[in-house]
């Protein structure tokens, strides 16, 4: 099990904290979160509510999606939607203290894991690109 | 050193193969493009020529940017523009067979790997989830 200790070891390093996630609000409006995954280009962000809650995933794609239609391209629907009408709610979500073997498993098929108190308030995330720099760390053990 | 014997004997297993991965042509229009990735759903895909080259990364919010401008969020440059002018250039390729040292190395800042032969031809991707899978395998061992 000594892919797990190591892992144990830095714990603490996984996390990116609230506070530097790019995130929208769920009351945005669809061409403000156009404007917003255009320019940081993440391609999918958390969506919170004003009292900090984690309440979906965001991405291009979901926009983009709702511009195709009879007349090829149109972005004029943008302004009359929300964030909350087409973001993903089917989103696996972690507490701390972490599972690692849990954490491994998710990461599987989730690019990033949301990490939540008790409240649903939104903590951070935690990245493969975290885990593949652990396994780099590793490997070279 | 039993992280990478471990991952030498799934080596074949790794690579995702051209004929099933999404991509655009290189001379695509903008607009066509948008659609295929919104479509899709995949973040970034490679870019090909009509010989099956690889020429470099596509993602929606690379045509978005250009969506950008005076007039809030413009399509009608779309048609006018093609997939080339705006790709991704810069991306680093691996060769088979594989040194899993360097693609964990790469993986760290790649969410996929794009494989070429010795002519440039596009032969597939190797991507983090496939390495996720590796790990759970190591891990449970
Ligand atoms: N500005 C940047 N600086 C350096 N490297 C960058 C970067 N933008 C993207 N990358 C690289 O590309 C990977 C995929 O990014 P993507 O935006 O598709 O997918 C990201 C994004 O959806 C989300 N994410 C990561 N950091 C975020 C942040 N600060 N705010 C919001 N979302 C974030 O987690 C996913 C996985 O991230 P991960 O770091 O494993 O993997 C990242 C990272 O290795
Ligand atoms: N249709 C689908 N079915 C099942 N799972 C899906 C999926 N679309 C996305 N995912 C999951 O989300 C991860 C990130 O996808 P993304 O499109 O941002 O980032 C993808 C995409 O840019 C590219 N990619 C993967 N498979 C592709 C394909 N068949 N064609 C084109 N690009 C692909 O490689 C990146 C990393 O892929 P990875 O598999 O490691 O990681 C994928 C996978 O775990």
């Amino acid at each position: 099990k000594s892919i797990e200790s190591l892992f144990e070891q830095r714990q603490d390093h996984f996390l990116i904290p609230a506070e530097i996630v790019a995130n929208v609000q769920e009351t945005n409006h669809l061409d403000h979160a156009f404007l917003v995954l255009t320019k940081i280009k993440y391609s999918k962000i958390p969506v919170l509510d004003n009292e900090q809650h984690f309440k979906g995933l965001l991405s291009l794609s979901m926009i983009a999606e709702t511009m195709l239609g009879m007349n090829g391209i149109d972005p004029s629907t943008l302004p009359r939607h929300q964030v909350r009408e087409i973001m993903q709610t089917d989103v696996p979500t972690i507490e701390l203290p972490y599972d690692i073997e849990e954490i491994l498993h998710l990461l599987v098929d989730q690019p990033f894991l949301v990490v939540v108190d008790k409240d649903q308030i939104f903590t951070g995330i935690v990245t493969r690109r975290e885990i593949m720099k652990g396994f780099n760390y590793t490997a070279h053990e």
